[in-house]
């Protein structure tokens, strides 16, 4: 539910930017700026990737026991309030009988979507790149040996977040499977989030879930190419990928290998450089 | 190019040469006995409503195909019940309650099939799955894996084709409309053809959706 409610908050203020929704609640308060996350890189093509984070920041990881404070520039972001209308609802006439999207009902029912005002928090990025340079990641750790291992993950950093100012609810409804007398029907959900000011509850839904002010709903991370020796820098641009870089590659261990030897069209690009499929 | 993969306001037909490849990795649906095949199919329609589950599905999946071992701890009790029934189908038997821990996998061409279609199907919106299953019990998906084939060089085809009967329903029609819409494909009907063409910078929706129309044609049972 509340993955539902900030994917699509991302999907309408950033489509084709690099905020990433939030999808757990209780990972929210782990999203500090410059904590570690790991990106893990997908099999086809039309994937996204995947994040995780880790429970430390890049100052746990590097070297010298000299801790990083970053300069946190903060600015209103938006005031997202959305309205839309939920299209899956209502029924079809077909020459063989009645398909019913939704719980049957005729007509629209128009959902509400609002985070109230939004606040972005966001790490100065020159000023932490002076504060890391000649700074080493520290690669014998058991956490980075851990991430290393898994081939297919790069080392990021938080770099900004979009967080609530405001307590919100998010809700949800929803519209079981019928089959009476011939009718098919599909079951949906519909997620609305609004500002909750007042307190007073929505009727009519079945999952109530409140969200208290300062929660991280969507984030930006950057990408870390790390070198052999720990050396490492920031992929500040589209083109350039993060990852640690190897002294010898490895062949694939996964049962695709050969499978897919025809589709190759399918496999997202990062898939072959990381040698999973051959 | 990586963001604009599939051209924008281009026919359908865009797709026929990829799809042809992805027959052969669909095979091991089309093999399986009759009654696998229709309590997989059964199994994925209802998968299509459970949105959570799907995304978790997918993850075991992930895991399994890369030689890591799936992290089931996290999940719900139910879902993990779910997602191992499921597995069970695709001849991935579950040895203790640690689910996953000690699995044996009896068919990997099997699970990579099934890792295909349930990666297509994670990526469609939840508005595209109900359309999905309402497609699937309309019984449109065969008539939908042919329009590719059959599309002209501007998209357009002829209602009067046996392949693609079941779409001169108009409520079927719309049913259609709305799922190729909602990946980004329009679809437009005269009275004797209809027109299906890439709408403006589609992404890889419209190879998405025909990878989940492929996957569950092929556990269909009507494909030779």
């Amino acid at each position: 539910m509340f993955a539902k409610a900030t994917r699509n908050f991302v999907r309408e203020t950033d489509s084709g930017g690099d905020l990433i929704p939030v999808s757990h609640l209780n990972a929210s308060d782990k999203l500090q700026l410059l904590s570690l996350v790991t990106k893990r890189k997908k099999f086809w093509c039309w994937q996204k990737p995947k994040y995780h984070f880790l429970a430390v920041s890049l100052s746990d990881v590097l070297t010298e026991d000299k801790p990083i404070k970053p300069v946190i520039v903060e600015s209103d972001f938006a005031k997202y309030t959305g309205k839309f209308e939920d299209v899956v609802q209502g029924s079809i006439e077909t020459s063989f009988g009645k398909i019913s999207l939704g719980a049957g009902a005729k007509g629209c029912v128009e959902s509400q979507s609002s985070f109230g005002n939004l606040r972005k928090q966001e790490v100065d990025l020159q000023q932490l790149m002076k504060d890391v340079k000649d700074r080493m990641i520290n690669l014998n750790s058991s956490l980075l040996q851990q991430v290393i291992e898994r081939k297919r993950e790069v080392l990021c950093i938080l770099r900004e977040k979009i967080i609530t100012t405001q307590r919100c609810t998010i809700s949800e409804h929803v519209q079981t499977e019928e089959k009476v007398s011939g009718l098919l029907g599909c079951s949906t959900k519909i997620v609305q989030v609004s500002v909750s000011d007042s307190g007073s509850m929505m009727k009519d839904s079945s999952v109530i879930l409140e969200i208290p002010p300062a929660t991280t709903i969507a984030y930006g991370v950057i990408e870390l190419f790390i070198k052999c020796d720990g050396q490492f820098e920031f992929c500040l641009l589209d083109e350039q990928q993060g990852g640690f870089e190897r002294e010898s590659s490895e062949g694939s261990t996964s049962p695709h290998s050969m499978l897919f030897r025809d589709t190759s069209f399918l496999y997202h690009p990062d898939a072959v450089d990381n040698g999973m499929y051959s | 190019g990586a963001e604009n993969p599939i051209p924008s306001h281009t026919s359908l037909s865009v797709l026929k040469e990829g799809l042809s490849q992805l027959k052969a990795q669909f095979q091991p649906f089309v093999k399986l006995p009759e009654d696998k095949q229709r309590a997989l199919y059964k199994s994925l329609c209802e998968l299509l409503l459970h949105e959570e589950t799907l995304t978790a599905l997918e993850d075991v999946l992930d895991a399994l195909c890369t030689g890591d071992k799936p992290d089931l701890k996290e999940l719900k009790p139910a879902q993990q019940q779910e997602l191992a029934d499921f597995l069970q189908l695709v001849g991935c038997s579950v040895q203790d309650e640690l689910l996953l821990q000690n699995y044996q996998l009896q068919d990997e061409e099997l699970l990579s099939a099934v890792h295909l279609l349930i990666s297509a199907i994670s990526e469609l919106s939840d508005y595209t799955l109900v359309l999905l299953r309402a497609c699937s019990d309309l019984q449109v998906v065969p008539a939908l894996c042919c329009l590719p084939y059959i599309a002209s060089a501007d998209g357009t085809l002829a209602l009067s084709s046996p392949l693609v009967a079941t779409l001169t329903d108009r409520g079927r029609f719309d049913v259609v409309q709305r799922l190729f819409a909602s990946t980004n494909i329009n679809l437009e009907r005269t009275e004797s053809s209809v027109k299906a063409v890439t709408m403006r910078e589609p992404r890889f929706f419209p190879l998405v959706l025909y990878v989940a129309l492929y996957g569950l044609h092929s556990l269909s049972g009507t494909v030779e």
